[in-house]
C-alpha cells in the first residue's frame, strides 16, 4: 500500500511504500493505552501487472478497529461487510448505506463508498472501499485508510501512521531550486527530509488519493520507509488482526 | 394451472407459509458452502409461530443463522459453551437415555428455530453452513435436504461445484425418499443433454471442464405430485474430479495451503484382515441376516493376495480357523461361508473377548514372519449391534486392553447396528487404533452398508504415508501421518505458509506400498498456484454471482476458502484429540484448541453454541418495542449439545452430536433500509454529509 502523511505544522507530506507480504498485517495506529483505540490493517497479495518488472502489489484486505473505551468494541472492515462486535454482533454489508451507534462509537456506510467511524467525537477514520466491477488480474477489491479527525488520539499514539500525527518534519540539504514544487529533476543529490532527529533521503512524487479523486505532492521516502519510521516495517507486523500490543 | 387440492391445501394452512426456499451451495474443491434462505409469511393478523427447520450433513458447521422478522436483523452469534455443573446422582440416569438417543440419529442434524411472526408480516430466515465433502467410493457426495414440511412456492436448489480439476463424473441421483428424475452427465457433453422436460421435477445441469452448475426448482404443483407434507427427501449430487500421478493437487491462498492427495493407478496391497462379529441374541432376525449376505459378498471380493479370518463372539468367542489367518483359496471360501452360514444368534455380547481374540489371531499371525507382511495391511473389522453385556463390561478397560493387544500393529474399524450400541466406545476404539466408525441406522439395508463400508476400506493402495513439507516454510500443518489410504478415497492436509515470499515449497510423499516404498515429490510454485486458486474462486463467485437474491454463498468467506478449509479439518482433528485425550489436562487443552478455533471460524462445533436475540411479539400481532437480551438459539443440534455437556466426561461432547451450522458473516444488517434497531444499537439511514478526509491514510494503488 501507498502511504500519505500529511504534516499541517511544517505544510509538508510525505509519502512512502510498505512492500508486506501477503497475509501480513500492520499495525497503523496504535494508542491503545491513552484513547484506548489500536488500528490494523491485513494485506492481500496480487500480481504485477503483465509485462512490468514490479513486485507483486499488495493492499489491504481488512482494516480491524479495536475501540476499548467507554465499551470494548472490535470494528472490522473488509471491502464487503463491516462486522460490529460489542455487546453483540452486527454484521453491516458495505453495499448498504447505514449508520451504527452505540454509547461513544459510531459507524457509518455509504453504500459502496465508504465506511466512517467515529469514536467519542474526536477520532475519526473513513475507510475507502474499492470494489471493482471487471477487476484486472493485479486488481483486488480493497480498502483506504484515512484519518479523519485525530484530536482524541495522544501524543505517544503510534503505529505506521500514527506516530507522525504530533510530529514536525523539515526538508535539508536541496540541491539548486529543487523544493516541494520546484523541478527536482535537474538535482542530482537528494533533498534530505529531518524527521525525529533522523536524515532520510526522499524524492518528489505525486500520489492519487481518495479513490483518484485528487493528486497529492509529497516527498517520498523508498525502501519500506527506512528511516522515517521507528524501526523497519517488520515491526509493524502484528500476529492477528485484533492485537493491541503497543510499540516496545 | 395450480390444481384446486394444492389450492385448498394452501389454504386450510394455518401455520405461515413458507414463499420461498432457496439452497445455494457452491463447492470450491470439495469446500461447500451452503446458503439457506427461507422466507416465510403470517397472513393471518395475529401473530402466528414461524418454524424453521433445516437438516444440515452430520459433517458440516454451522457457520451462521440471522433471522429478520418485521423489519429487524436479528444476528446470531457462536459463543463457547458454558461449561455446566455435573448432575447429582439423581440425575445421571438421564444422560444414559438421551445418550441412547443420540445414537440413533441419522447422518443429519435438524437445525430448528421457532420465532413469532407479527401479523401479516414476514419472516427471513437465514442459515449458512460449510463441509469439507470427503472422497469415498471414488466420489464426493452433497446431499441437499428438502424437507420444508409443507409446499413452498418458490423451492430452488443450487449447486455450483468449481474444481481446479476437470469434473470427471457428475450424476445427479433421483431424490432419496421421492420420485423424481435422474440426470446423468459425465465430461463436458454434459451440458447438451439437459433433464428431460417432461419430466415432472425439473433439474437443469450446466457444465463444462472444471464448473458446473446444477438447478433443481420443482414448482409448487411438482412438489405436490411427489409429495404433499413437504417431504421431498434429499437431493443427491455425486461428483469426482481428475487425480494427479503425483504428489496430488496444492492450492494456495492468502498465506494457506491444502493438498488433496489421492493417486490412482497404484497396485493394490494385499491385506490381513479379520472379521469379529457379534452373534448375541439380539443380532436374531433381519440383522444376522443381511450381516450373512454381506459377508458373502465380500468373501467374493477378497483377492488371492488377501490372508483372512472370522471370530463370532456372544457368550462364547468362535474362531473359525484357529490360531492362523488363511489364504484366499477357493477351498477356503467355501469353508468360510460355511462357518458364517451356521452362524446363530444367541446369548450376551463379550465386546472385549472379541476384540481381544481377533487381535491375538492378527498379532500372532504378524509376529510370526514379520518380514513377509511388511508390505501388507492388517486390520479388524469389527462388528456389534449392542453395549458389552457379557465379559469386561467397562468401556475404559475394554478400550485400555484394545490398545494393548493391537499394540498399533494394525488397524480396527468398527460398525454399529441399531439403537442399542455404545457408539463412543466404538469410536474411540476405531480412532485409538488408526481405524474408523461407522452406523448403520435400524432401519438401513445392512447388508448393503456394510459392504459399502467394506469396499471403502477393502482396497489398500499405500500404507504408513507421510507427507513433509519444506522445513521451516510451514505450520500448523494438520494430520500428515497416515496409517492407510485405501482406493477411492482421499488424503486431505491443511497447513499455514509461515514464509509467504518462497518462491515453491518442497512437498515429499513416502509411502509403502506392495512391494516397495515410493518417495513422490516435488516442487510447488506457490505464487502460480496462488494465482490458480484465486481464478477458481473467482469463477465459483462469477458462477453464483449472477442473481443471487439469497444469502451469498461465496463472497469474501470463499475468498478466504484455503484458510477455512484449515480451520475446519483444525476443528475437527482437536475434537478428535479431545475424544481420544487420556487425561483431563490433555483433554482440556484440545478443547480449548478447539473452541478457540471455532470462534475463530464462527463454526458451532460441540464447544460452541449458537446464540440468537428473539423478537418479542406482542398479544395484537405487532413487534414489542424492546428486544430481549440474546438467548442459545434452541435448535435440535444445540439441545443436544447442552444434552451431551451434562453428560459425565466419558460421554461429554461427542463430536458428531452437536453440529454447528455456520452463519455466514455476510449478513444483511443492510439489507434492512428503513429504521431497525438491535440490542444496544441503533442502525439507521445515515444522513449523508460531506467529511472532510486529511491526507494521512494508506491505501492501494
Amino acid at each position: 500500500p501507498h502511504f500519505v502523511v500529511e504534516f499541517p505544522l511544517s505544510k509538508l507530506t510525505v509519502c512512502f511504500n510498505i512492500n508486506g507480504e501477503p497475509g501480513h498485517i500492520l499495525r497503523m495506529v496504535s494508542d491503545h493505552k491513552h484513547s484506548g483505540v489500536t488500528v490494523n490493517g491485513k494485506l492481500i497479495g496480487a500480481p504485477a501487472p503483465a509485462g512490468s518488472h514490479k513486485q507483486q502489489r499488495t493492499y489491504f484486505s481488512t482494516i480491524t478497529i479495536v475501540v476499548n473505551r467507554p465499551k470494548r468494541s472490535y470494528i472490522e472492515v473488509t471491502p464487503k461487510k463491516v462486522i460490529l462486535d460489542g455487546q453483540d454482533r452486527l454484521v453491516l454489508s458495505c453495499d448498504t448505506t447505514v449508520s451504527v451507534e452505540s454509547g461513544g462509537l459510531a459507524v457509518t456506510i455509504v453504500g459502496k463508498s465508504t465506511v466512517t467511524v467515529t469514536i467519542g467525537g474526536t477520532i475519526r477514520f473513513v475507510i475507502l472501499v474499492h470494489q471493482y466491477k471487471n477487476p484486472a488480474p493485479y486488481q483486488r477489491n480493497h480498502l483506504g485508510f484515512y484519518i479523519s479527525n485525530s484530536k482524541g488520539l495522544s501524543h505517544d499514539c503510534h503505529g505506521l501512521l500514527g506516530q507522525f500525527l504530533y510530529e514536525e518534519v523539515g526538508l535539508a540539504e536541496l540541491s539548486g531550486n529543487a523544493t516541494a514544487t520546484g523541478d527536482h529533476s535537474t538535482s542530482s543529490r537528494s533533498p534530505i527530509l529531518k524527521v525525529k532527529g533522523r536524515s532520510v533521503p526522499v524524492v518528489q512524487k505525486t500520489r492519487r488519493i481518495y479513490s483518484g479523486r485528487q493528486s497529492v505532492d509529497c516527498w517520498f521516502a523508498r525502501n519500506n520507509a527506512a528511516k522515517l519510521i521507528d524501526g523497519q516495517y517488520e515491526d509493524y507486523v502484528v500476529s492477528h488482526l485484533f492485537d493491541t500490543g503497543d510499540w516496545p | 394451472r395450480v390444481p384446486r387440492q394444492v389450492k385448498s391445501m394452501l389454504t386450510k394452512e394455518t401455520k405461515p407459509h413458507i414463499q420461498e426456499l432457496s439452497v445455494k451451495t457452491t463447492i470450491i474443491s470439495r469446500y461447500a458452502f451452503t446458503a439457506v434462505s427461507c422466507t416465510m409469511l403470517n397472513r393471518h393478523s395475529s401473530a402466528a409461530e414461524g418454524v424453521f427447520q433445516f437438516l444440515i450433513p452430520k459433517n458440516a458447521y454451522v457457520s451462521n443463522f440471522t433471522m429478520i422478522i418485521g423489519g429487524r436483523v436479528y444476528p446470531s452469534e457462536v459463543r463457547p459453551k458454558e461449561k455446566k455443573v455435573k448432575q447429582g446422582k439423581g440425575d445421571e440416569a438421564k444422560p444414559k437415555n438421551k445418550e441412547k438417543g443420540e445414537q440413533s440419529e441419522p447422518e443429519v442434524e435438524v437445525f430448528r428455530m421457532g420465532a413469532s411472526i407479527p401479523g401479516r408480516n414476514r419472516a427471513m430466515f437465514m442459515l449458512t453452513y460449510e463441509e469439507l465433502l470427503q472422497r469415498r467410493l471414488g466420489r464426493y457426495e452433497h446431499v441437499t435436504s428438502l424437507r420444508p414440511l409443507q409446499l413452498v412456492s418458490r423451492l430452488s436448489v443450487d449447486v455450483t461445484i468449481v474444481d481446479h480439476s476437470t469434473i470427471t463424473h457428475l450424476e445427479v441421483l433421483p431424490l432419496r425418499n421421492g420420485k423424481s428424475n435422474t440426470a446423468v452427465a459425465s465430461g463436458a457433453s454434459a451440458a447438451k443433454t439437459p433433464a428431460k422436460p417432461a419430466l415432472p421435477i425439473s433439474t437443469v445441469i450446466k457444465q463444462n471442464k472444471t464448473f458446473c452448475r446444477i438447478t433443481f426448482s420443482p414448482n409448487i404443483v411438482q412438489q405436490a405430485k411427489i409429495t404433499t407434507s413437504g417431504m421431498l427427501g434429499e437431493f443427491v449430487v455425486h461428483y469426482d474430479v481428475e487425480r494427479e500421478l503425483g504428489i496430488g493437487d496444492i492450492q494456495v491462498l492468502n498465506g494457506h495451503f491444502v493438498h488433496y492427495f489421492a493417486p490412482k493407478d497404484l497396485p493394490v496391497v494385499p491385506k490381513n484382515v479379520v472379521f469379529v462379529i457379534d452373534t448375541s441374541a439380539s443380532m436374531l432376525g433381519t440383522k444376522i441376516k443381511q450381516t450373512k449376505d454381506a459377508l458373502f459378498t465380500i468373501l467374493r471380493d477378497l483377492r488371492p493376495g488377501d490372508r483372512f479370518n472370522f471370530v463370532s463372539f456372544s457368550n462364547r468367542i468362535k474362531v473359525w480357523q484357529p490360531n492362523r489367518l488363511v489364504p484366499v483359496t477357493p477351498l477356503n471360501v467355501r469353508d468360510a461361508k460355511k462357518f458364517i452360514y451356521m452362524l446363530q444368534p444367541t446369548g450376551g455380547t463379550d465386546i472385549n473377548g472379541g476384540i481381544q481374540t481377533g487381535s491375538s489371531l492378527l498379532s500372532g499371525y504378524l509376529n510370526a514372519d514379520p518380514d513377509a507382511n511388511h508390505h501388507s495391511v492388517s486390520l479388524i473389522i469389527f462388528l456389534t449391534d449392542g453395549r458389552p453385556t457379557v465379559g469386561e463390561l467397562q468401556s475404559p478397560s475394554i478400550l485400555s486392553n484394545a490398545r494393548t493387544a493391537v499394540k498399533e500393529q494394525f488397524c480396527v474399524f468398527t460398525i454399529g447396528m441399531g439403537n442399542d450400541v455404545d457408539y463412543r466406545l466404538l469410536e474411540r476404539m476405531a480412532l485409538e487404533n488408526c481405524g474408523m466408525m461407522r452406523r448403520i441406522h435400524e432401519d438401513s439395508d445392512a447388508s448393503t452398508m456394510l459392504k459399502g463400508f467394506y469396499d471403502e476400506i477393502g482396497t489398500p493402495l499405500l500404507s504408513d504415508i507421510r507427507v513433509n513439507y519444506t522445513e521451516d516454510s510451514v505450520q500448523y500443518v494438520t494430520q500428515h501421518l497416515f496409517t492407510n489410504y485405501f482406493n477411492g478415497s482421499e488424503i486431505v492436509i491443511a497447513g499455514k505458509l509461515t514464509n509467504q515470499s518462497a518462491d515453491s515449497l518442497h512437498v515429499q510423499v513416502t509411502a509403502s506400498n506392495s512391494d516397495k516404498s515410493i518417495i513422490l515429490e516435488t516442487d510447488v510454485a506457490l505464487r502460480q498456484r496462488e494465482v490458480e486458486t484465486e481464478r477458481h474462486v473467482k469463477e465459483a463467485a462469477a458462477g453464483v454471482g449472477s442473481g443471487d437474491t439469497g444469502v451469498g454463498t461465496t463472497g469474501s468467506v470463499a475468498d478466504d476458502f484455503v484458510e477455512r478449509v484449515w480451520g475446519f479439518l483444525s476443528v475437527k482433528e482437536g475434537l478428535r484429540s479431545r475424544l481420544k485425550s487420556q487425561t483431563s489436562r490433555e483433554r482440556e487443552g484440545h478443547t480449548q484448541q478447539a473452541t478457540d478455533l471455532s470462534l475463530t471460524y464462527h463454526f458451532l462445533t460441540p464447544l460452541t453454541s449458537l446464540v440468537v436475540e428473539k423478537p418479542q411479539v406482542l398479544a395484537d400481532g405487532t413487534m414489542a418495542e424492546d428486544t430481549p437480551t440474546p438467548t442459545p438459539v434452541p435448535t435440535e443440534t444445540n439441545k443436544k449439545a447442552a444434552s451431551a455437556n451434562e453428560l459425565s466426561d466419558e460421554t461429554e461432547g461427542e463430536e458428531d452430536t452437536a453440529q454447528g451450522l455456520h452463519l455466514k458473516k455476510d449478513q444483511p444488517g443492510g439489507q434492512s433500509s428503513r429504521i431497525t434497531k438491535t440490542t444496544g444499537k441503533v442502525v439507521k439511514r445515515p444522513v449523508q454529509k460531506s467529511i472532510t478526509i486529511s491526507k494521512t491514510s494508506a491505501d492501494g494503488d
